[in-house]
């Protein structure tokens, strides 16, 4: 699978989505 | 019946084969619905035991020599009907089942005690539960109820059988079907949804990261492993209600890879029965690089998720279709059950 298909990709995805989540 | 009539080892699918080990015949069971392994410790020696379930009891059986089974231990549960073991991955000495009439209505613990020897249980969750995953360090995952009073929670277990803390994860307003712990990110949990949804947590502040589509040609989705690589999300599905697709026929299990950045998602790899054989997907379990499915025809067909391609086919022995595919603790036997209570262990290699 191609970057294109999926969109910008992020090896620390967990970190960065569990940030944005906090209150 | 001898071993070696009722071994399967389709060598031309691939390099791995399944070799017969042992049977369990459990004379006082009619009514097989799960079957499982755990370790045990006695007398300073720690053993690979066997599980069986029925519907009113749970038994351990303790390794003889020359592949012979003793059942050591029995708990019975007479009121509430056993649906399934749940497996605890690193926990010894230590039984959880699951209790119901349609759906689980308990989950319980099931142990012996360290100071008399005898067999105790010990009441871990009530209500209306709809999916349960034993995880890693001790702690059982479970979820209640249904769309906004659905209660998600986390329990840590004690040796002695007993709940240490309990933590709530944030509910999805859609009911969770299944769970899966994802390797490589310590503190992420993924579930799939009846809405078709693969939900991720932070297992340490319960928060939701992200709800991402699986698809529409894949509805029901249950998720069985799952890993993160190089920024992705590998999910290893099910899709016991997927209709037929005419160029990849009726998978038993798909790899579906997700951007959790971006919430978008593309199929890996399926995997499916070899051509010539027919079947759909009943029930089954992946488990490290294996993935196992008992199909309608009453056979097992067995997969390897690296390879991409089914590695060996258990097809009904002269006792009956299959019913029941574990993997044991290590994924090097697989446990195949009957409908009669029978339980065949296969060496997987």
């Amino acid at each position: 699978c191609s970057e294109s298909d999926l969109g910008p990709i992020s090896l620390n995805w967990f970190e960065e989505l569990s940030t944005e989540a906090l209150p | 019946t001898t071993a070696e009539q009722l071994a399967v080892a389709l060598s031309d699918l691939g390099d791995r084969s399944l070799h017969l080990a042992s049977k369990l015949k459990n004379p006082s069971s009619s009514c097989a619905v799960d079957v499982s392994t755990v370790w045990w410790e006695s007398a300073g020696c720690t053993e690979l035991c066997i599980l069986t379930a029925c519907e009113t009891s749970v038994s351990l059986w303790k390794p003889l020599a020359s592949s012979q089974w003793r059942k050591a231990y029995t708990w019975h549960l007479a009121e509430i009907p056993v649906i399934q073991i749940v497996p605890l991955p690193d926990v010894c000495n230590l039984v959880c089942v699951a209790l119901g009439e349609l759906e689980i209505g308990e989950i319980r613990l099931l142990l012996c005690s360290s100071e008399d020897g005898s067999l105790k249980q010990s009441l871990m969750r009530t209500g209306n539960i709809k999916a349960v995953l034993g995880l890693t360090n001790r702690r059982l995952v479970s979820s209640s109820g249904a769309l906004q009073d659905q209660q998600i929670e986390i329990i840590s277990v004690l040796e002695a059988g007993r709940s240490k803390e309990r933590q709530s994860l944030m509910p999805p307003e859609e009911t969770i079907l299944a769970f899966a712990e994802v390797e490589g990110i310590r503190d992420a949990l993924v579930g799939t949804t009846a809405m078709n949804n693969l939900v991720i947590w932070n297992l340490k502040t319960g928060q939701i990261l992200k709800k991402m589509h699986v698809g529409y040609s894949y509805p029901a989705s249950i998720c069985h492993r799952a890993y993160s690589d190089s920024g992705l999300l590998f999910v290893v599905l099910s899709h016991p209600h997927a209709k037929e697709n005419e160029s990849c026929g009726n998978p038993a299990f798909r790899v579906r890879a997700f951007n959790p950045r971006t919430a978008r998602s593309t199929g890996v790899m399926f995997f499916s029965l070899p051509p010539g054989h027919s079947g759909r997907y009943l029930e089954g379990e992946v488990k490290g690089g294996s993935a196992a499915a008992v199909l309608t025809s009453g056979t097992i067909a067995v997969w390897d998720l690296f390879l991409g391609q089914c590695t060996a086919l258990l097809p009904p022995n002269t006792d009956g279709k299959w019913s029941l595919v574990r993997w044991s603790v290590t994924d090097s036997c697989l446990l195949a059950g009957q409908k009669d209570g029978s339980v065949y262990m296969y060496h997987y290699s």
